[in-house]
């Protein structure tokens, strides 16, 4: 069990300080918003109305025992302020939510641990989304790895794996094909392969940015 | 080539745009914020300032001439509005961003092909990462398979992917290995597996869940 502190409690901050409370962990959740410090107390251990700029605040929170501490405010200075007072009072583990690439930048030079960028990163994933040419999804692991999700099209059909051949031809591998409701996790090579299966296929970018584009 | 319109160029919007926009479709932004339209228009085919609860606005775009439409405003009523708009005047796929479980139902009911949660699942994402054990990172695919990237321990140190035989043991995949910089896709069984080096599994939920407790 592992102790987690919440440090702004909008839609990314909520979401985190929710999701480590379902894993058993201890988490505080701070905001100077009473509503939302309310709206939290339910679905998190500890719930506090702080401004989390304010040293003394912070001080008075014990923040530096907490194994990390999520700075998950939107506005600008608070957001840098909060991650310089929680480095200097010796925070082991600061990760920072930022707005744009500057943003990200400055907070890592101020000492944070861990920069994320919630809504530039699902913008992306939803723009490769759209326009892949029956690929359902395209997920970015890494920036040299991704998976994607496609729906197998007729000249796939009613073929094997391994006659497939995809990592042989492509460079990608066949990690789950769903049937209907029926999913099949590493299938094996004699697994036919229907005209409507969706298979979530992995490999590097390039080679499945080929892949998707032979079959286009 | 696809022509797209998003609607709103908040981080999440502005990050689909440019991200259609690289990857040489032809994107239409549009923002109430005449800074924002101006700030996107390097980025994009065209950028116009103009507001999208407005159904003349819309005509005048003959917004449902595009491959998809990204509903990408953070405020509730235009975005539940130009949901409406859209979908009335026959846009074939909307694409909307919602801020929470009850705005995305609504979103759906209104007619949007697709939502999206980007603070939420970015949120959950990362308190995944924060809480297992030498795993750096936990992707849920889809709701019952993850991808989790872990550092190899001592346990694992010296022996060869065979020798591990997780598939066997636990059900799930090892897609990359890390050794430094070098990084090596698809490993083969004969591949050996250093202290310090970082794989990249694949697995249903259960099995990567069974497999990250025994690593800690
Ligand atoms: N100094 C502060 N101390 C504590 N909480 C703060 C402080 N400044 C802002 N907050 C809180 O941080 C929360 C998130 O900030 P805000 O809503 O501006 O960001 P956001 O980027 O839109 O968030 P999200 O995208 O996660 O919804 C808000 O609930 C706000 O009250
Ligand atoms: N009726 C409208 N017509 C056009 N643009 C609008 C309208 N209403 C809001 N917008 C624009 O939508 C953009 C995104 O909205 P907002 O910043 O409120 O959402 P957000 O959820 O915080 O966005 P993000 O998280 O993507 O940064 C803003 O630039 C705003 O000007």
């Amino acid at each position: 069990v592992k102790e987690f502190a919440v440090l702004g409690l909008g839609r990314f901050g909520s979401a985190v300080a929710k999701a480590l409370f379902e894993q058993g962990h201890f988490v505080l959740g701070v905001d100077t918003d009473e509503a939302r410090v309310a709206a939290i107390s339910h679905c998190c251990s500890r719930a506090v109305r702080a401004d989390v700029t304010d040293e003394e605040a912070l001080r008075a929170l014990a923040i530096w025992e907490y194994d990390a501490v999520v700075v998950a405010m939107g506005n600008l200075q608070a957001s840098l302020l909060a991650t310089i007072l929680l480095k200097e009072l010796g925070t082991k583990y600061v990760i920072a939510k930022a707005a744009s690439d500057i943003h990200g930048k400055v907070l890592r030079k101020l000492g944070a641990d861990r920069v994320v960028f919630p809504e530039r990163d699902m913008g992306v994933r939803v723009a490769h989304n759209l326009t892949a040419f029956r690929v359902v999804d395209h997920l970015e692991v890494s920036p040299e790895f991704s998976l994607v999700e496609l729906t197998a099209g007729r000249e796939m059909a009613g073929r094997t794996l391994r006659q497939l051949n995809l990592r042989a031809r492509y460079g990608v591998n066949v990690l789950m094909i769903k049937k209907g409701q029926e999913a099949t996790y590493l299938p094996l090579a004699d697994e036919v392969v229907n005209e409507g299966d969706v298979l979530v296929v992995a490999g590097r970018n390039e080679a499945l940015t080929r892949f998707e584009r032979v079959l286009e």
